[in-house]
């Protein structure tokens, strides 16, 4: 690995194949190299590694402090077909509950087949009651109730899911939006948080997807789903230095306690491990 | 898109007028670009540059009456090699029971694909298809295996508990008793590292002697297609790959990558949410997306 001492070139294309391998993608990437190009003066191999890691924390945007805690915090949580929502719905629910928290589940995909149900066995992984109707209900009208109910029963977390949609169907987009009008509307003094689920598997059409949704409804943080894959879901990386988003959470397995704040530098040190 | 990109660098390719080796590795090199954007693997994309550059060095270009035209031609013709040339069926027995077994990573589209391939199975062949629910790890997925069949006509096997294997033979078993003609066994999505879950399958495998074992994958699936589809190949042995969510914009290069490793095809694509949004793979349609 001639990271560790080399050429300059080798070691620049060596750290190019790394990172697109990763799926930095070729612009993220491109910056990157750039950078090293520019700063790389002595070749210890320690510098190196240390160089890179920092310049790419410098371009991830990173989650800001905490705000002044709020009465309700709203999670809602969107994102293509099959990324993990649902699966991450329970696994939040789950980490607030733990963290003390009084935590209200909306079940607002109204779509999918059995997704209902599905939520239904993670709430009570969680132990957290969940809001819903039926499948082919409206998801605006349950959100628009999940919300009363996290008022009037003095909730501090309300997590929302939603059903799976791709960025380029306008009209699923549309309902996304209207969706995050009826959150802003009924809880206008709760900090709403809109959170992307990026798959770690995902190449570089995550960059679209958070575009788009970051165009139609606005993105405050990336969970990066399935990171316990042999991807290394560098596309969520590009997308938290392009669109200046950060990752705040992290999918890690199958489990309810498989998610954890997301660390950059922990993140850096497996990369490059 | 790519096709447009590959377009303009044609166009840019038109305007030398001649080519030399210089320019042709110029024209390769955007086209590297071109890829890498697309999705296709860092490694399949060195491997694709170096073949496509033989070919394009050859005799033949170099002394064509019309270079450009050669030259694009190689590039096209070598990416059609690789996704296959023509479109490929499925394995269908036409005597007994038909065994089609779909695999995957986690939330590819596996239980939806299955109930989409029952319907053409039913529709193309006029064969009774029972679908298997052997996903006895996600919460709920048997219920959605369920509703999805219901809704379109199609029976189920399943059972409330028991290992996927037994229900498998099970269902096998049912089949045969009912006169089902296609088995199409739904299982559980894993990690290809995972090899508890992998086993699992190869056991799958060996006591259903299935006709197909279909790698279900996300049209989106970025670098790691290749080490996905090595893992379930070379672990399993797949018979066909089908790219699910093409109605996304991605590009769509994991197809290449995919049937670059493994030397097996695409067969079939999910183009929408709904059980009639299946149809066959055209290696040529995919190439132009891809190229654009
Ligand atoms: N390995 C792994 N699998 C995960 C992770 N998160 C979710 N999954 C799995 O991914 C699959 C899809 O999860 P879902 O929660 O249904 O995904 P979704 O985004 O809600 O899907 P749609 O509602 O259909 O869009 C399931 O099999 C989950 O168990 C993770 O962090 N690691
Ligand atoms: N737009 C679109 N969505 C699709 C397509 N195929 C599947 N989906 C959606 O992708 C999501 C996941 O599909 P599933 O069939 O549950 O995936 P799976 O592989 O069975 O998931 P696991 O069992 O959790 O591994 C669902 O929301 C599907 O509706 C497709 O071709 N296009
Ligand atoms: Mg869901
Ligand atoms: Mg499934």
């Amino acid at each position: 690995n001639s990271i560790f001492g080399g050429k300059k070139e080798e070691v620049l294309s060596e750290i190019e194949e790394l990172l697109i391998t990763a799926d930095f993608g070729l612009e993220f990437t491109s910056e990157i190299t750039g950078a090293m190009d520019n700063k790389m003066s002595s070749f210890e191999k320690d510098d190196h590694i240390r160089l890179l890691k920092d310049i790419i924390r410098e371009r991830m945007t990173l989650a800001s402090l905490p705000e002044p805690p709020t009465e309700l915090n709203a999670h809602l949580i969107f994102g293509v077909n099959g990324t993990g929502k649902t699966t991450t719905v329970g696994k939040l629910a789950y980490k607030l509950k733990k963290e003390g928290k009084n935590v209200l589940i909306a079940a607002a995909d109204t779509y999918r087949d059995a997704a209902i149900e599905q939520l239904l066995v993670w709430s009570k992984r969680a132990a957290v009651p969940v809001i819903r109707q039926f499948q082919g209900s409206d998801a605006g009208a349950v959100v628009y109730d999940a919300c009363d109910a996290a008022l009037g029963r003095r909730v501090d977390d309300l997590v929302i899911d939603t059903a799976g949609r791709l960025h380029n169907k306008e009209m699923l987009m549309e309902e996304l939006v209207k969706i995050g009008r009826i959150l802003d509307k009924k809880l206008p003094d709760a900090q709403r948080f809109k959170l992307l689920v990026i798959d770690a598997t995902t190449g570089q059409n995550g960059l679209s997807q958070a575009s788009l949704f970051n165009e139609y409804v606005g993105v405050d943080g990336i969970i990066l789903t399935k990171l316990d894959s042999s991807a290394k879901g560098g596309i969520a990386c590009a997308v938290s230095g392009k669109l200046q988003i950060p990752i705040l959470y992290a999918g890690t397995g199958e489990k309810v306690v498989d998610l954890i704040n997301f660390d950059v530098d922990k993140y850096l040190d497996m990369l490059f491990s | 898109s790519l096709s447009n990109r590959l377009s303009e660098i044609m166009k840019k390719v038109r305007g030398w007028g001649s080519l030399n080796e210089k320019n042709i590795r110029d024209g390769l090199r955007d086209i590297k670009l071109a890829l890498l954007e697309a999705d296709v693997n860092y490694k399949v994309v060195k491997g694709f540059i170096d073949g496509a550059t033989e070919s394009a060095l050859g005799e033949q270009v170099l002394n064509s009456i019309t270079p450009v035209q050669q030259f694009t031609k190689v590039v096209y013709d070598y990416l059609v090699k690789i996704l296959g040339e023509e479109d490929h069926d499925l394995k269908i027995s036409f005597g007994g029971i038909s065994v089609f077994m779909l695999v995957g990573l986690q939330g590819s589209g596996k239980t939806t694909t299955a109930v989409k391939l029952a319907h053409y199975v039913q529709k193309n062949y006029n064969k009774k298809p029972l679908l298997i629910a052997a996903d006895v790890y996600r919460p709920a997925a048997v219920k959605q295996l369920e509703l999805l069949s219901e809704k379109n006509g199609f029976s189920i096997y399943k059972e409330d508990n028991g290992k996927p294997v037994d229900i498998c033979l099970s269902g096998l078993k049912f089949a045969r008793e009912n006169s089902y003609q296609v088995l199409i066994i739904d299982t559980a999505g894993r990690l290809e590292i995972d090899e508890k879950m992998m086993n699992e399958l190869i056991e799958m495998k060996n006591r259903m002697k299935p006709h197909e074992v279909i790698l279900i994958a996300d049209a989106a699936t970025g670098q790691v297609a290749v080490s996905v589809a090595q893992g379930f190949n070379e672990k399993l042995g797949i018979t066909g790959i089908f790219l699910s969510r093409m109605d996304s914009d991605a590009r769509g290069g994991a197809a290449l990558s995919m049937s670059y490793i493994t030397g097996r095809y695409i067969k079939f694509i999910g183009t929408g949410e709904k059980i009639p949004d299946f149809e066959k793979f055209y290696p040529s349609r995919i190439a132009s997306r891809i190229l654009n």
